[in-house]
This record gives C-alpha cells, structure tokens and sequence, in this order.
C-alpha cells in the first residue's frame, strides 16, 4: 500500500484535480485507490458524487473508531474514499496539544485491511495539523504547481516545511513536483520551466499537466476526465503521470 | 478610511493579485492606500518588493505595539503596507482562548491615524483566526472567484460564513463578489456568468477580470499592472473595478 500525500501550500494549483484524476488513471489500470478528503472544502468528495452521511473522516480523526468505517465507494470504478466535511476545520482546536497527534493518521493508516494498493490524500493549502498527519503519513509528497512566480515562491519556502518533517516525523518521506495547468506556449512557462529543471533535476516529474478545459468541466458532471473525456489532453497526462509514477516508484 | 478584506476559501482565485492591482488602481487614481498582509505566504508582501526586517504585522496583531509601527513604503507609488511574515502561521495557537481574539484586528485599525483613504487586506484561503479578523474588521468583503465548478462550490459555503461573521461579530459587512482570471470564450465561463448573475444580481460585480498573461508576469518585476504593462487588458480590468468600486460604494 503506497501512500502519497497531495500538498501546496500555494492555493489552486492543481492539488485536488491531481488527487482525482491521477486515481481514476490508476483505478483505469486495475489499482484499487483510497482517496483520503483532508480538505474541509471537500472538493474531491463532492467531485466523485459522494452524499456524505455524518462527519466522514473527521470522526476516525478526531473523535473515535476506525478510519475503515467512513470509507466509502465513489462514482468512479476502482476509487473508494474517506470523505471530508466542514467538521475537518475543527480540528485544529480539538487535536491542539493533544499526545501523538501530528502521527494520528498514521496510526490510523497502520491499522487499514490491505484492500487498497494507493492511498491519496487530499489537502487544503493550509500548513496545519491535517497537513502535517498528511506528511507525516506519507510514503511520498506529491506537489502540484503552477509555472507562475507567485507559485514559485512558495514551492521554495513549502519544500523547506517537508525538509522539517523529514527530520522530526518522517525520515523517508520522498517528494515529486508536477507542473499542472501548464500553458505551454506562455514565455513565464518555458522561463521557469528551465529554472524549475534545473533547481530540481530528480524530483520534477517529466510529465506536464498541461491546461484543458475538460478538467474543468469534469467535476459539474461527478466523473473523471476517463470517464468524461477520455481522449482529453487531461486524462493523457493524468495516464502519462499514473505511469511516470509506476515506473519511478523510486521518486515517489 | 474604508477596509476592504479580500477573501475566499478557494485557492489560487486571484485574492492577492486583485489586492496587489485594486491598490495601485486606487492609488493611480490618487487615493492613499494601505495593503496589510495577513497571509504568512506573504506574496503581496513579496510582490511590492519588501524586504521585511522583522516580524512584520505578526507584532501589533500577537505581541506588543501599534500596527503603525509595522507599516512600510512599497515599491508601488500610493501603496504602503503592514507585511506579512511565516511568523503569521502562529497567530491560531498564540490567540487562541485569548479574549477578544476575533476583533484585535478591528480594534488596531480604530487606532491608525486617518493617513489612508483604503485599507486592502489580502488573505489566506483557510477558515482561522487571521481570517475571523479580517471579516470582523471590514466594511466590505471582496470576493474573487473563478468561473470553475470547484470554485463556485466552495464560493455558496463561504458566503454561509460570511453570513455567521454579520450576525456575530459585525453587522455592517457588505460582499461584493468578482469574478478573476476568466477565459470569457470558454463555455463553462458563459454557464456559470449566466447562473452567477441570476443567484447574485445585486452582489456580483458587473466588472470582470479577463485571463491576461501581464498579471502572471508582473510579480516577477516587483511591479503592479499598472507599472508593468499599464495598457494592458489586466490594468484596464482593475481600473474598471475601481471605477465600479466608487460609483458603488453601497455594494462594498
Ligand atoms: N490542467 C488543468 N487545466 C485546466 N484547469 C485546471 C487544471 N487543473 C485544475 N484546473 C482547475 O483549476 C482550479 C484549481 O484546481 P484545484 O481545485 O484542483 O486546485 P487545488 O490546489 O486543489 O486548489 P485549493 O488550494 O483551493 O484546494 C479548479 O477549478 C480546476 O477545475
Ligand atoms: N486575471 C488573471 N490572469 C492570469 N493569471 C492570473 C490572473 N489573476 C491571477 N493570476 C495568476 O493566478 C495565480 C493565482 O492568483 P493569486 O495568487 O492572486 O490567487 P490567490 O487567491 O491569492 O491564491 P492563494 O489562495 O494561494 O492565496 C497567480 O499565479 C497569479 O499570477
Ligand atoms: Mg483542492
Ligand atoms: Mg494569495
């Protein structure tokens, strides 16, 4: 079972649209996929048609019992998930302090039936306790980014919060960053492209997430980009990535 | 003095960048303005080229002083700015349980000599304490969004907090939502402009901010739209947002 947390501390660069599609292309491959919701907007829960019943993964978290009672199947073949809710804001409060509480997910992942060979879990943009249970979770972090400078920055200073993680919670923790929402043809692409290439020459993913407009229109239908087009530039990356990923699975 | 939070719990909707552009259009118009940085990724801060020396508005906001003491000149003619450092990332666990906690904010604003006409303040995209802050301090709240499913999602659930902020903790908040970084020709754009329009006819600014490449490029010269490329689509977006800004002041 390999663990890959999806984290930016930059907002809407791609995070939950990489979680979902890079699961409905391993599900297309015969993988059995957990998606785990840690963002209380719950975009991948909604995207992947589920009604959440009570607080969904909250409640493993932050209240009681095992995080295998709020997982759920989804609308797309292969992909199960433990859903978030807005109850996930609280839990910074209620964890605040508490023992062991930035390894909780972790204990909690330990306990899991082997029933899934990847786990995704999702994140909000935020460097709080979910996002460190996240990292500390983790196999491998997987960053989505834009080409933009205002992105940039922060995937500088972001890398420097895993570097910290490493060294107190998680001593193998691997990262990969993808480029996502590429427009390939601006200058500011191919200008940080080159820099990003050079700055990081193992651990920047070959496969570009390129812009397409299918992504973006995917979610209003509950599907994937397989399901809603599958010849899309959007789910031939998201394959590209799943393969990349398989091959390399000494970056991830 | 009129403040202005700009906020959104989706990511990456063009939050700072309108902050950034809004300012210099206000300020090409003559107006004094004031930008506060309450988000610890600090890209406003960045972006109008400051170097902070230390703390920056994490001092008056958690520690000790007045919030005049942390206020700087930028690199933008008219805008000055109370910076944001990663020291802002603490404020949950410094102000937490504290009393009056929610309108520190609002009571440091109170005590600014009227120097500024307009008081922007950028945010993070996380439902805490900074963000509590900046709505309980505000006379209107300015709401970018994108014309994306995922994002209108999340853009109904904010405006149920926004709600909850008015009853609780200030009255007179207004809203204003715009609509950013839109490709006007795409027709997920056209749908989701057409339902925006009917479900916020009062709300939604007539004013859109068109995808323009200048905006992306702009950070990278420490320089507001309005320097970088003054003739540009994205400068004249934010003058008209601006303009609309005045007219309306009962929107916002
Ligand atoms: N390759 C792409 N091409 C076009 N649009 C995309 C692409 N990837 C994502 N998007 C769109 O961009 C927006 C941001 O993407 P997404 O929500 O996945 O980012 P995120 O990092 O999860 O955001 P947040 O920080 O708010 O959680 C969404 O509306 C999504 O539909
Ligand atoms: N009108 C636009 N046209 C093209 N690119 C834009 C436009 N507005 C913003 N961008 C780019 O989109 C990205 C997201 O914008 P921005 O950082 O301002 O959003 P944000 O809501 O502040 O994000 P966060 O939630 O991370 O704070 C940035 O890299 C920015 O340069
Ligand atoms: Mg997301
Ligand atoms: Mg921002």
């Amino acid at each position: 079972m390999k663990i890959i947390t999806i984290a930016n501390l930059k907002g809407g660069v791609g995070k939950t649209t990489t979680t979902v599609s890079l699961a409905a292309a391993l599900a297309e491959r015969g993988e059995k996929v957990l998606i785990l919701d840690l963002d209380p907007k719950a975009n991948a829960t909604d995207w992947t048609g589920l009604k959440v019943a009570e607080r969904g993964i909250f409640t493993p978290l932050c209240e009681y019992g095992k995080l295998q009672d709020s997982i759920q199947p989804t609308s797309l073949q292969g992909v199960d998930i433990a859903p978030a809710t807005e109850w996930l804001s609280n839990a910074g409060q209620i964890l605040q302090g508490k023992e062991g509480a930035q390894t909780l997910l972790k204990r909690r992942l330990k306990k899991l039936p082997p029933h899934w060979s990847w786990v995704l879990i999702d994140t909000a943009p935020a460097l709080d306790i979910l996002l460190i249970n996240a990292l500390a979770a983790a196999d491998g972090v997987l960053i989505p980014t834009e080409a933009h400078m205002l992105a940039i920055e922060v995937l500088v200073k972001f890398l420097r919060t895993i570097r910290l993680v490493r060294t107190r919670l998680n001593p193998h923790l691997r990262e990969g960053i993808v480029l996502c929402r590429a427009e390939l043809r601006a200058r500011h692409t191919q200008e940080l492209l080159t820099r990003l290439k050079a700055k990081f020459p193992t651990t920047l993913f070959a496969t570009l997430i390129r812009y397409n407009t299918r992504l973006i229109e995917a979610p209003s239908f509950r599907q994937s980009i397989m399901q809603y087009a599958a010849n899309s530039t959007g789910a031939q990356d998201y394959r590209a990535l799943a393969e990349e990923l398989f091959k390399q699975r000494g970056l991830l």
